[in-house]
This record gives structure tokens, C-alpha cells and sequence, in this order.
């Protein structure tokens, strides 16, 4: 597997939906 | 030049990007805790919003605590030394889950006292960025790990029976809460450890890395509070009482995956399964972790979540990478040959990782078309590699100003993560070893 880091996630909100198994990415978010 | 806009980043101070976090203080201080009710016409769950801060930068409790006699942060070297750990310490799971083979740790099973392995266990790495909770009533306050690769939560709890760590904050003390209660083993939630045990009819929580680095204790409940405003009943966590890895002085960890003792899966009728996190570019700047649906930005982009990979992570499908604009020639075989087979081996999303993983091929070529838009920016690699990172350039004398090619991750359905200018290159010692913070699997099939 390969692995998406913290350090590429900065300044990204990553959203998490259990229920729709989706992952979300909205840049700019902090 | 008709490109230059989505090809580079422009960084016009240096130092806005790679501060050196020893001499700042803290830009934005962590706020209260937020909580409003849902937006959500269709459901009855509230979100609530947590700060999270960089580990050892100047937001953290951790840091801004007596400093008199305590350790000084750990060195670039060794954050990315136990970031390999953690790393060896997912692909142990991933591959322990697909063999069926994992090795369990034994616990006393009828003994009236307490037994708990204790053993010196290898670094963890569990990433770099935390949040403050309060456990028990009244709550104390414990900052804690944020992890989306693992499901249990847990802190240090008095007496700490075998060992513990030294952490910054008090440790925990269930003889001082009034809501605090061990979990029996009889209780079906017992069960939903991945690895448990029982002493004198009290559940035991293990937590074991594939790198040796561990905790161990009583699976308990008590109120979990997450703001001044809310809180939850009855969270199951692990009160630990043998705990040994390189977790910092943070007092536990906040466990987020999607295993059945996570925050998530505990508190899902409450907050409907959702949660989002944003960590800070800067030591010196915070961050947020949300649960509960909101209304996403109108920007965001999604990707399916492969939840038939396996337990506990975050995967998804990657499909490609653009460099400067580019799309390199990587065949989609690539993200998808790894050991797990069949549906392919996807991409976990991790924030306790700190470097993005690849599989060689993908790596290589971003590698590849990264020296070759940075050469043709003007800058050629002149600085020593800092550990796995092997890409790495001394810009000393740049005046503060550099333009660094984009990079972007392409997601199943579309979906694309332009990574922020802070998150391709990881300054080791800025400006004179600056690496690019990719860096590659072992093997093909990893």
C-alpha cells in the first residue's frame, strides 16, 4: 500500500464519511 | 511561462513556509472548543470542533508547559527515523490482516493481580500533531496523539502498574473520576478489542505494534469530553497501565480509524459517522478536527473510501500524479500491485504518517520529473539526503525566494489533492537542506 502522510495533508480539510465510504479533500481549510 | 501559474508554487518568503519553530510563538492560539447544532435538516447529531496543534511547535500545551528540566524536540533525523517505524509498523498490520497471521500478544486470563508485559518497545511515530480532551468527571485535561491509523483510544492511567512514559500532563487517575468503570469481560465490547484479555473479570485493552512499541491496560468507560459543551457518555478507552514507544509527552492517543472502538464508531449515532481534520502548515498555527456533518466547502473534492481492503484504515484508490502541470507515465498497475491482491492495494490516508509513502515506480518518477522542473527552475540538488528523504537542495542565498513545481495526487473519481507548497518540500534544516517530502516503498508488492 502506499501512504498519503500528514505532511501532504497539510492545510487541507480530509473529511471522513463512515456512512457514504467517502473521503473528502477541501483545500485551503486552514 | 503561459503555464507558470499551475505549474509552480511561488514562495516569496522562505521563512513563511519553513519557520524555525524554536523561535516563534504561537500565531493563532488554540481557541475554546466550538459547538453548534447540525445544519443538517435530516438529522438530530451536532458537530463539535477541536483545535489541533503541532506536536512540539509553540501552540502546543505540550510545549508551552515548564521547559526548565524537560527534553528538547526531537530532531528532523529522528521524527523521520520513526515515521520508518510507523511505516513498518503499517505494512506489518496490512500484511498480518491479509495473512491471518498476526501474532498476539498473551495476557493473564484468571489471575487476581494484574500481570502486564512490559518490554522497552521501538519508536511508534505516532505523526506530529494533537489534540486536548477531557476524560472522567471532573474531566481532566489530556492532550492526546491525533490518529486516523488506529481504532483505540487510550491515555496513561495511575497507578500505571507495569510503566509509563513521562508525559506532561497529570496522569489520569480513575480513583479520581466519579463516572470511571472497567469494562467486564463479559461485555460484548470487550469483543470488539482486536486484542484483549481478562483479569479478574476486567477487560484488558493491548495495543501492539509490528515494531514492539505498545500499550496495555484496562479497557474502561468514562465521559469522554470533547468541548466545554459536549462530551460523551460511556466511552470505551484504554486506561493504560504499561505503555513504552515515542509518543512524546502526549498522554494517549485519540483513536480514529474505522475499527469498532474508534471515536467515530462509538459516537456514530451522535455525529453520524463524519469527522474531518485540518493540520496546520506551520508549527506555529492551528488546526481543527470536527466531527459531525457540516457543510463542506464548495471546493471539496471526494473519493470512494475502499473499506473492503481491510480494517481499521482510511483506504483509497490512487490513480496518478501531475508534476509541474504534467502527468507522469505511470501505469494505474502501479498503485494497485500491492500483496493484498485482488482489488488492488489502494492508499491509506494517515495522519500519523508524516512522509507520503509510494510504491518505487511512482516514486521514481515523480523524483524524476521533480529534479528535472526544479533544474529547470535554476536549482540543482546540492544537499545531503536526510534519511529516506533522498531528494534534497540547500537554498541558501535564494533571498527568500523560491518557485517549487506543483505536485498533485489524482484520487479515484476524480478527485485531486494539489499539495499545499508547506507539503512537497520537508525542511530538515531550512534553508540549507530542503528535501522533497516524498519518499518510496521498499518493495513493489509493499
Amino acid at each position: 500500500v502506499g501512504i498519503v502522510g500528514n505532511t501532504q495533508l497539510k492545510t487541507f480539510g480530509v473529511v471522513y464519511d463512515l456512512g457514504k465510504s467517502m473521503v473528502g479533500f477541501s483545500p485551503g481549510a486552514c | 511561462a503561459g503555464d507558470a501559474a499551475t505549474a509552480s508554487h511561488v514562495m516569496l518568503r522562505l521563512e513563511d513556509i519553513f519557520p524555525d519553530s524554536s523561535s516563534s510563538s504561537c500565531e493563532t492560539p488554540p481557541q475554546d472548543h466550538e459547538h453548534a447544532a447540525s445544519s443538517s435538516s435530516s438529522s438530530s447529531s451536532s458537530h463539535t470542533r477541536m483545535t489541533v496543534v503541532h506536536r512540539h511547535g509553540p501552540c502546543s500545551h505540550l510545549s508551552t508547559a515548564d521547559t526548565q528540566h524537560r527534553k528538547p524536540p526531537p530532531s528532523h533525523e529522528d521524527i523521520l527515523a520513526a515515521d520508518q517505524n510507523r511505516v513498518k509498523s503499517i505494512q506489518h498490520r496490512v500484511a498480518a490482516t491479509t495473512s491471518r497471521a498476526g501474532k498476539q500478544p498473551s495476557f493473564p486470563t484468571t489471575s487476581s493481580s494484574v500481570k502486564l508485559p512490559a518490554s522497552s518497545g521501538l519508536a511508534l511515530g505516532t505523526g506530529n500533531y494533537v489534540a486536548t480532551v477531557g476524560i472522567g468527571t471532573p474531566a481532566t485535561r489530556q492532550t492526546v496523539v491525533v490518529d486516523t491509523g488506529s481504532d483505540t483510544t487510550w491515555v496513561q492511567c495511575r497507578p500505571c502498574v507495569a510503566s509509563c512514559y513521562a508525559q506532561r500532563e497529570a496522569l489520569f487517575d480513575p480513583a479520581r473520576s466519579s463516572t470511571y468503570s472497567n469494562v467486564s469481560c463479559a461485555a460484548a465490547a470487550c469483543s470488539d478489542l482486536d486484542v484483549r484479555g481478562c483479569s479478574a473479570g476486567h477487560c484488558l485493552y493491548g495495543v501492539q505494534y509490528g515494531d514492539g512499541s505498545f500499550s496495555v491496560g484496562f479497557f474502561a468507560m468514562d465521559t469522554l469530553s470533547l468541548s466545554s459543551y459536549d462530551s460523551i457518555k460511556g466511552f470505551k478507552f484504554g486506561c493504560g497501565e504499561s505503555n513504552d514507544g515515542l509518543f512524546g509527552e502526549a498522554s494517549g492517543l485519540l483513536g480514529l480509524g474505522r475499527g469498532k472502538t474508534s471515536l467515530p464508531m462509538q459516537a456514530y449515532a451522535k455525529y453520524g459517522g463524519v469527522f474531518s481534520h485540518c493540520l496546520p502548515a506551520r508549527p506555529t498555527s492551528t488546526g481543527y478536527l470536527n466531527f459531525g456533518p457540516t457543510s463542506p466547502p464548495p471546493a471539496t473534492q471526494t473519493t470512494p473510501m475502499l473499506t473492503t481492503n481491510g480494517p481499521t484504515f482510511y483506504y483509497v484508490g490512487m490513480t496518478g500524479i501531475h508534476v509541474a502541470g504534467r502527468l507522469l507515465p505511470i501505469p494505474p498497475s502501479v498503485f494497485s500491485s500491492s500483496s493484498s491482491g485482488g482489488g488492488g492495494g489502494g492508499t491509506i490516508v494517515d495522519s500519523g504518517t508524516v512522509i507520503t509513502r509510494l510504491p518505487p515506480a511512482a516514486y521514481a518518477a515523480l523524483r524524476s520529473a521533480f529534479v528535472a522542473a526544479m533544474a529547470a527552475r535554476g536549482y540543482r540538488r546540492a544537499a545531503a539526503a536526510a534519511a529516506l528523504l533522498d531528494t534534497c537542495y540547500d537554498f541558501s542565498g535564494m533571498g527568500g525566494v523560491v518557485a517549487i513545481p506543483k505536485v498533485v495526487l489524482l484520487f479515484q473519481g476524480g478527485a485531486y489533492l494539489d499539495v499545499d507548497a508547506s507539503g512537497i518540500m520537508y525542511a530538515v534544516r531550512p534553508p540549507s537542506q530542503v528535501c522533497l517530502g516524498f519518499a518510496a516503498n521498499d518493495g513493489d508488492g509493499d
